[in-house]
């Protein structure tokens, strides 16, 4: 089972075009591990992405030096998953 | 195994307790619903459709969640769904009028082989599990493999990335099982598909921003359904056109039912009330089954009152 412990889902609100067109080269980083949850589509509308613990860093000095507004959602997706695991196995027995 | 009649909805379960309940809610209800295989996976698990039918063969809604494997909350949601129809009919004016006159067919886990994987493997999968030649990497997006603009703007021809279209229209077995069903059925009259997340209620076209023939007409009912969602617990719905709502998506499921002739065909992307994402708490399972239930109910009886 893969674990996610410290990855944090980010909200991310672009301003304009430019700053999609960012976000949208910042996907394609594949060695970032971006997992996009909602993507970046219209100027204004939030974007959420899973940044993986290790890639967490260079993200947000990225979106911090492109003036990319953003702010953090899940502080640690395993706990989430951690209290979904929990409630089926309490469901189960 | 449950017992009768009392499966917890306040939690998420694994596809084998999902397959006990359709069984169950069969045997409960024999006269009404039924269980109907079309296919199997790609890891030859069976795809299972439930059947309300009071018999004849009749025009049908269709309605189906878990395309996206990891968005539990929509699996959940359909199956509480699954007994509300069967226990509504007989009982609700409305239920009652849209069984007496149509069949409906729901299929809780459209994507089974990705759904075990999430629960066993990677809680983010969202794909199908089809290994893709000439690749280490696997699995379809099965909402980009329809044969609807397939190949277009909006989704990826790499193996690797979560949006990737597939090797041609139709590879996944899924997608194929449910297209079969629909072409040899041939009298499905409204087609909605539930998604998570974002709260949105989005209809045709997706591959294209051109507006569909009948937009002032599924806006229509797209805004009532989704005030009736909103009536129950608040929760905010943004209603449109795929391609404006969100962004342009090719090979998308309701963009290939729509061109099938099915007038009524919608994309539901169900709560997320408190920033969790897909990761919804078990706690908000009911309220959003219940909101979401008002919604598909006004779309059914749109539906009903409108033959085509």
């Amino acid at each position: 089972q893969e674990t996610f412990v410290g990855d944090q889902v980010l909200e991310i609100t672009p301003r304009n075009e430019e700053q999609i067109k960012h976000l949208v080269e910042l996907e394609a980083e594949e060695h970032l591990q971006l997992d996009f949850w909602k993507l970046p589509t219209i100027p204004g509308e939030t974007a959420h992405v899973r940044v993986p613990f290790v890639s967490i860093q260079a993200v947000k000095v990225f979106l911090e030096s492109q003036g990319i507004a953003y702010s953090t959602m899940i502080e640690d997706v395993q706990v989430l998953l951690d209290k979904e695991n929990e409630e089926m196995l309490l469901n189960r027995r | 195994r449950q017992r009768n009649g009392n499966f917890n909805f306040e939690a998420y379960h694994t596809l084998e307790e999902i397959s006990q309940e359709m069984d169950t809610l069969a045997a409960q209800y024999p006269g009404l619903v039924s269980k109907v295989n079309i296919g199997q996976s790609f890891e030859k698990r069976p795809m299972n459709v439930l059947k309300f039918s009071t018999g004849g063969d009749k025009p049908a809604i269709w309605l189906d969640a878990g395309i996206h494997a990891r968005e539990w909350v929509t699996q959940a949601t359909a199956l509480w769904t699954a007994n509300k129809i069967a226990s509504d009919y007989g009982n609700d004016p409305s239920i009652t009028s849209i069984l007496d006159t149509m069949d409906i067919f729901l299929l809780p886990v459209t994507n089974p082989d990705g759904y075990v994987f999430s629960q066993t493997k990677n809680r983010m999968w969202r794909k199908t599990r089809s290994k893709v030649s000439g690749s280490f990497c696997v699995g379809v997006d099965p909402n980009r493999n329809w044969d609807a603009g397939f190949g277009g703007p909006g989704a990826s021809n790499n193996p690797c990335s979560d949006s990737y279209h597939g090797p041609h229209a139709n590879s996944e077995v899924e997608v194929k099982s449910i297209v079969d069903f629909i072409k040899s059925h041939g009298k499905i009259k409204a087609f909605i598909t539930l998604h998570s997340y974002s709260q949105l209620l989005m209809f045709p076209y997706g591959y294209t921003c051109t507006k569909s023939d009948n937009f002032d007409e599924l806006n229509e009912v797209a805004q009532k359904a989704a005030q009736s969602l909103a009536s129950l617990h608040g929760t905010k719905y943004k209603v449109g056109p795929i391609c404006s709502v969100i962004y342009q998506a090719s090979g998308s499921t309701v963009d290939w039912t729509y061109s099938q002739g099915i007038k009524y065909s919608f994309t539901f992307e169900l709560r997320d009330t408190g920033r969790y994402g897909f990761l919804l708490p078990a706690s908000q399972i009911i309220p959003t089954a219940q909101e979401t239930w008002l919604a598909l109910r006004t779309i059914m009886e749109h539906t009903l009152n409108h033959p085509y």
